[in-house]
């Protein structure tokens, strides 16, 4: 066990049992204000652990980001470990994130796939989706992205088990997912979830099942390019901002589109960065500065979602 | 720990819709084992796609043949991996 969060490696990646582990170190270090909840288990009966940010009071409005959940993108969860440090840290330190925090929770789910990231340590590092069986193919998993019920496969989505991006048999049917949509629905006040993938820099938002734009397109539209400026603002990494459909392509199933549509307003995704081409295989020694210039963007979301209470 | 030897990554550039129909029916050819990290979707947004070495020589010869640009993005996915193993275990150490 790492005896000290201080003493953890921020910038290496790590594997799913250091991940839980570490997190036990930093709810130690900061009992007043982390705490771990389980959320479920998922398809190979591993823990599903989300970190709670919370200086009290009951339900409060809180802000959700997830990572991890295409397992191959190891960034985006070694960003969320980084994130989850950040916060604990400058709590009490920075004066917007502790005014936030006086006010709303924040939970973070560092490994929304932990089955599939588990997977890529130990058997296929290009691993994607679930582990999850098809009782109709010898081909294993689910892309968990497909898998929402927004536009349940329909376009951007295959119905073929052996693809990277199978919608699954029906709608929720990955446990991992399941227990993100209930434990969003059973909080009921959960006001901005942002979802963070890699890579390619793009900041989305809903919708990526059809190809409309939302009620609230301008306002999402303005609060992700005033991201994107935050983000871009530490190390000129430039990021497109856009809906799902118009900045790559139709897809269904996603997450953000489904909780949009279940009355999330400020719903978000983010590829973090590649700025050397290096894909899903982007060198440890760019995890930091990917989750310093990625934290700017996130801030900037969270306040504005302060400062637009609904 | 599957291995991948030889594998490719190509940045392909997609300046018309015919090229993104190419694109799409070479990612329908299962045979190919194509890996899309970026899947085709629109003319202007690049494709990135990890090739195995037995498809190499068809996908390049078929993207030339084409008159489609792309570069080696990744030159052997294995490389890079080994390097990552490599840093992972000094980091545990």
């Amino acid at each position: 066990l790492e005896r000290s969060a201080k003493s953890f490696n921020l910038g290496a990646y790590h594997t799913l049992d250091t991940i839980y582990n570490w997190m036990d170190t930093l709810k130690a270090q900061y009992p007043n204000l982390v705490s771990k909840i389980q959320i479920g288990w998922t398809y190979e009966h591993r823990e599903m652990y989300v970190l709670k940010f919370s200086t009290g009071g009951l339900n409060r409005p809180a802000i959700w980001i997830d990572s991890g959940i295409h397992a191959r993108e190891w960034v985006s969860t070694a960003t969320a470990i980084w994130t989850a440090n950040k916060i604990a840290t400058l709590y009490g330190n920075d004066a917007s994130l502790t005014t936030l925090l006086n006010r709303m929770d924040i939970f973070l789910l560092i490994t929304a796939n932990p089955d599939g990231y588990v997977f890529t340590h130990t058997s296929n590092r290009m691993w994607r989706k679930t582990r999850s069986r098809n009782s109709a193919s010898s081909c294993i998993g689910v892309d968990p992205n497909r898998n929402w019920d927004a536009g349940f496969a329909g376009p951007g989505a295959s119905t073929n088990p052996c693809s990277d991006s199978y919608h699954g048999p029906y709608a929720h049917s990955e446990v991992e997912v399941k227990n993100i949509v209930d434990f969003v629905k059973s909080h009921g006040n959960i006001k901005s979830f942002i979802s963070i993938h890699s890579y390619s820099q793009l900041l989305l938002y809903p919708y990526g099942y059809k190809c409309t734009n939302t009620k609230d397109y301008k306002e999402l539209d303005s609060i992700g390019k005033s991201a994107a400026s935050a983000l871009q603002s530490l190390y000129g990494t430039k990021y497109q901002v856009g809906s799902i459909c118009a900045a790559i392509y139709q897809a269904s199933g996603g997450s953000i589109d489904w909780t949009y549509d279940n009355g999330i307003k400020y719903s978000f995704a983010f590829e973090l960065r590649d700025t050397g081409r290096y894909g899903f295989l982007l060198p440890a020694n760019q995890i930091i500065p990917t989750a310093e210039e990625t934290w700017l963007g996130l801030k900037s979301i969270m306040e504005y979602v302060y400062d637009h209470p609904y | 720990q599957k291995l991948f030897l030889g594998n490719q990554v190509l940045r392909i550039k997609v300046d018309d819709d015919e090229h993104l129909n190419i694109l799409k029916s070479l990612e329908n050819q299962q045979h190919l084992e194509l890996d899309f990290w970026v899947p085709p979707s629109k003319t202007g947004l690049s494709v990135d796609v990890r090739v195995p070495p037995a498809s190499l020589q068809v996908i390049k010869h078929s993207l030339e043949a084409n008159n489609m640009q792309y570069s080696v993005m990744i030159e052997d996915v294995q490389a890079i991996l080994d390097e990552e193993q490599e840093q992972m275990k000094e980091n545990r150490r």
